[in-house]
């Protein structure tokens, strides 16, 4: 049964790709099989879990343009039980040259329905925009993680957010539902933060997960040098939580 | 002489408003009269100046889709010597309704050079993407600030945008220069800004502005009050910043 997750915010820098190379490395550690999608076009899960852009012979973006080529742009990773298919820099065109074809926004769930494997779960990082790439993690997945940054702006995006899961709901995902929100760069120092993580559990009260992401400069670290952070501090405070978030994804089920 | 500049990185959540909000208020300060448009459907600017996209008639929604009634969405704003083209959900569906529209691209460009009053300064704020209402913000602009946030990731993008700027420069906009690179949520305590500081000088010189932004609680808490820094905590590192920095820009001409 593989469970596909996408990690979605128009909201930038709020800790999507953070979440989804951590996530997926912690839950490759608990010996789950899992699939990487990086579908942004800024590549960063890609190069935060190692692996140069300009070395892949496919990537995500091939695979959209021909949905029939799935399997080739899977890569393994340096991590045991996590796979990942790649992004490039052309996915930022993909939206024009897209733009008349018959179910454009269907083609990640095409691809990944095709990918006949062991995988336990399927992990989407996706771009900071609600355009062509974000529509196709949303119809591709049972489930979207919602990382919420514990500050203002944030906040606001939340109710376009959640209209925009009802249309792709209403239309082209009727499984479509919130796997949990994640409250991220969480700093119990500030008032902000804890006015923000209220506000937010108010709005989605046990969809939250009981897991925050504190603030933690080794999370910005690790990617500068291509690891997770299982990888480049195990004893982190950043580390021990996205081994808390897995467990509690394994738990939901 | 009105002198237009875009705040652009397609990379998420590096300060983007937080710069275009407070350099125009800081500007203002200075006794500069000012115009801040919001592109970027997320509104945050209009927000965060204290105005709410609900409340207003017209939005750079309206005056995109028809760019002679450019006039009628400017708004004055509490703070004396400026004023905004605030902007609404709707811009997120624009990029696909212009598709087919000649000049796409340079309408922001049209609504710019008809708004006739005595603005020396024009700030845009744009979207986290590379997409048609950034190419707008390029094609309108004389010159962009780049703000860089002091982490790995956000070094990563800089060559998708500076490509991007030499295509706008080659076709649209021969005038296009970077008016300056600026330093965000600088935190003196780790390695890593200070790496990312030095990889950033050493690639855009003497672009950089000497004043760099340092990471400020009061920034972020500001815009929950609707009020800029300058209004909302004067004495705060992060207010003097931007004052510094407005007066970089003032000097740069
Ligand atoms: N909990 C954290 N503590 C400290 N820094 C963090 C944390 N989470 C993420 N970061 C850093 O904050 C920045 C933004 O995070 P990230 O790039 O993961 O966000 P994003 O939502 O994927 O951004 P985008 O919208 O551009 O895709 C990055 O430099 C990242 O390293
Ligand atoms: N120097 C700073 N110190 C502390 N917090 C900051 C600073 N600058 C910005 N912030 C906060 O960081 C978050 C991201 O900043 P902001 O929204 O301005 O970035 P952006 O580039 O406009 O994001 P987007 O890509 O979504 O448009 C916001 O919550 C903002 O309040
Ligand atoms: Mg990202
Ligand atoms: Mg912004």
């Amino acid at each position: 049964r593989m469970r596909r997750i996408s990690i979605v915010n128009q909201k930038g820098g709020v800790g999507k790709t953070t979440t989804a190379v951590n996530l997926s490395a912690a839950l490759a550690v608990a010996e789950k099989r899992v699939l990487l999608v990086d579908v942004d076009a800024q590549a960063n899960a890609t190069s935060g879990i190692g692996i140069d852009t300009r070395e892949v012979p496919f990537s995500s973006y091939d695979i959209l343009s021909d949905p029939d080529s799935a399997g080739k742009a899977i890569v393994s990773t340096s991590i045991k039980y996590l796979d990942i298919i790649p992004a490039s820099l052309d996915l930022a065109g993909l939206e024009i040259e897209l733009i008349d074809e018959e179910g454009r926004a269907q083609r990640l769930r095409q691809v990944l329905s095709s990918i006949d494997s062991g995988y336990d779960y399927v992990i989407i990082d996706a771009p900071p925009s609600l355009g062509l790439l974000t529509l196709n993690a949303l119809v591709a997945a049972q489930g979207v993680i919602i990382p919420v940054q514990c500050e203002y702006y944030s906040l606001e995006g939340i109710g376009k957010l959640m209209s925009t899961l009802d249309r792709v709901r209403a239309s082209l995902n009727p499984s479509l539902d919130v796997f949990g929100v994640l409250l991220t760069m969480y700093d119990p120092r500030t008032n902000l933060a804890d006015q923000v993580a209220d506000e937010v559990r108010k709005y989605f009260r046990d969809k939250v997960f009981s897991t925050m992401i504190p603030r933690n400069v080794r999370l910005a670290e690790a990617p500068s040098f291509g690891q997770t952070i299982l990888h480049y501090d195990i004893d982190s405070r950043g580390a021990r939580a996205y081994l808390d978030l897995a467990q509690e994804v394994i738990e939901r089920g």
